[in-house]
Order: structure tokens, then C-alpha cells, then sequence
């Protein structure tokens, strides 16, 4: 059987919510190690890629491995009955088609359940492979927000442009043009307020604007963002979740036909 | 016009 138990519900809810509507579907796999989740948007365009470490959960135990097949906006539906202070635990028996999720007030006078019913995805794994970037920023997350939702109403696509001088962020549209640049700053105390520029090489790269602001809807998952660029390659966009683990998500760079 | 590649043709398939 499967079990996994996270005191913050709410990192849970937050994580659905982030996911919802980027993709439909997707598999939880799950395993002795953890959680894991690779999916991609309808056009393939994007793919989301989590992982939750199995030492990251109160409790966790996975006795076969197994895929479950999550419509997303149905399980947000489920999370929607949760309480922000409540104690989440996902069940499933070997083979189910069905997940329970058991919702605990802090105070243990409150507990409830709900069946979500899983679908069989037929889903191909895609093979990342780790490497060097030719950029890393570290930003605040609340910055990254803000950028992409500010440049999201001038233009369509944004060119990003990391150099030794900083990151910018262009766009154009009907009303006219936008840039934002950010320099590397380590001036504030908090880690998490720095902007953190590391670079390889100069790198310029264009993206949709659309998915950059979908992206930031994982924002109340951490304070910081790190996005990693390379010539070419779809960029990065991560958000660390504690210690439980990681959401990535892969956005394809615009090409001249 | 600018076109996107799918994810499919960075990543391999496993």
C-alpha cells in the first residue's frame, strides 16, 4: 500500500493549485524515495517535473511502486475541503483506483475523507538530463511574479537577456515597449530577498509570456525562484519546496521560423 | 513568426 502524511496540508494545496492549470493530468509516481510528477501542457510546449523526497513527509510508506492517474482539477477540488492548518494524508491500496485523502484539524477534532477517483494516463517519461547553464539566477519569488505579470500586459513574449551587467526582461506589444533589469544584488541580510546572478556566458533567449506568468502561480511555494538559461534549451523555472523537495518547470524558447 | 519546439525534441523519451 501507499501512504504518505504531510502536516502542512497546505504546501499540498498550494502545489495543486500551481499545477492546475498548466496541466489536466498526470501521473503520481510513487516509490520508496518519494513522489514524483512529469507532465506536460497540451501544445508540449511545457513540462512540469516535481519531485517530493520521501524524508520530506511526517510519514511515508510505498510497498510497489505505482502510477496514479490525477486529474488535477478534481483533486483541487478535493484540497479546496481542506483547512489551511490541517494535517493531509494520501492512502491508496496496490492497484486502487481510487486515492484517499484524510484531512486532520491541528486540534484533532476534525477529521474528514474523501475518495478521488484515478484515471489510467498513458504518460512517456522524458529524460532530463543534468547540466551546466550558461546563466542561474536566484530572484525572489515575488519579483518574478511581478516581472512577468507587469511585462504579461505590454507584449506576448519576453526576451530574456542575462549579461555581466544583469538580467533583463524585454517585451513589446501595441502599447509600446518594457524593460526591467535586475542587477545582482547581496546587499539585503535575507538570502531569500538577493538576487543572485551566476554566469557562464552571456545568454538571450525568448519565451512566452503566458507560461512564464502560469509558472508563478507556484509563488506562495517558496521564497525564491532560480531560473537557468542556456543557448537554445528551454529554461528552468524552480521553486524549492522546503525540504520536501522541488517543482521545476521547462518552457520551450521561441525560434525564428 | 516565431515557432515553438515541442519538449519532446530537447528531451529523449526514456
Amino acid at each position: 500500500m501507499f501512504e504518505a502524511r504531510i502536516t502542512q496540508g497546505a504546501v499540498l494545496k498550494k502545489l495543486v493549485e500551481a499545477l492546475k492549470e498548466l496541466v489536466t493530468e498526470g501521473n503520481f509516481d510513487v516509490s520508496s524515495t518519494g513522489l514524483q510528477l512529469q507532465a506536460m501542457d497540451s501544445s508540449h510546449v511545457c513540462l512540469v517535473s516535481l519531485a517530493l523526497r520521501e524524508d520530506g513527509f511526517e510519514h511515508f510508506r510505498c510497498d510497489r511502486n505505482m502510477a496514479m492517474g490525477i486529474h488535477f482539477q478534481n483533486l483541487s477540488k478535493i484540497l479546496k475541503c481542506a483547512g489551511n492548518e490541517d494535517t493531509i494524508t494520501l492512502k491508496a491500496e496496490d492497484n486502487a483506483d481510487q486515492l484517499t485523502l484524510m484531512f486532520e484539524s491541528s486540534n484533532q477534532d476534525r477529521i474528514s475523507d474523501f475518495d478521488l477517483k484515478l484515471m489510467s494516463i498513458e504518460s512517456e517519461h522524458l529524460g532530463i538530463p543534468d547540466q551546466e547553464y550558461s546563466a542561474e539566477i536566484k530572484m525572489p519569488s515575488s519579483e518574478y511574479q511581478r516581472i512577468v505579470r507587469d511585462l504579461t500586459s505590454i507584449g506576448d513574449t519576453v526576451l530574456i537577456s542575462a549579461t555581466k551587467e544583469g538580467i533583463k526582461f524585454s517585451t513589446s506589444g501595441d502599447v509600446g515597449t518594457a524593460n526591467v533589469t535586475l542587477r545582482h544584488n547581496t546587499t539585503p541580510e535575507k538570502p531569500e530577498e538577493q538576487t543572485i546572478i551566476d554566469l557562464k556566458e552571456p545568454v538571450a533567449l525568448t519565451f512566452a509570456l503566458r507560461y512564464l506568468n502560469n509558472f508563478a502561480k507556484a509563488t506562495p511555494l517558496a521564497p525564491v525562484v532560480k531560473l537557468s538559461l542556456t543557448k537554445d534549451l528551454p529554461i528552468v523555472v524552480e521553486y524549492q519546496i522546503g525540504e520536501l523537495g522541488a517543482v521545476k518547470f521547462y518552457l520551450a524558447p521561441k525560434i525564428d521560423d | 513568426a516565431a515557432g515553438q519546439k515541442s519538449m519532446t525534441s530537447f528531451f529523449t523519451k526514456k
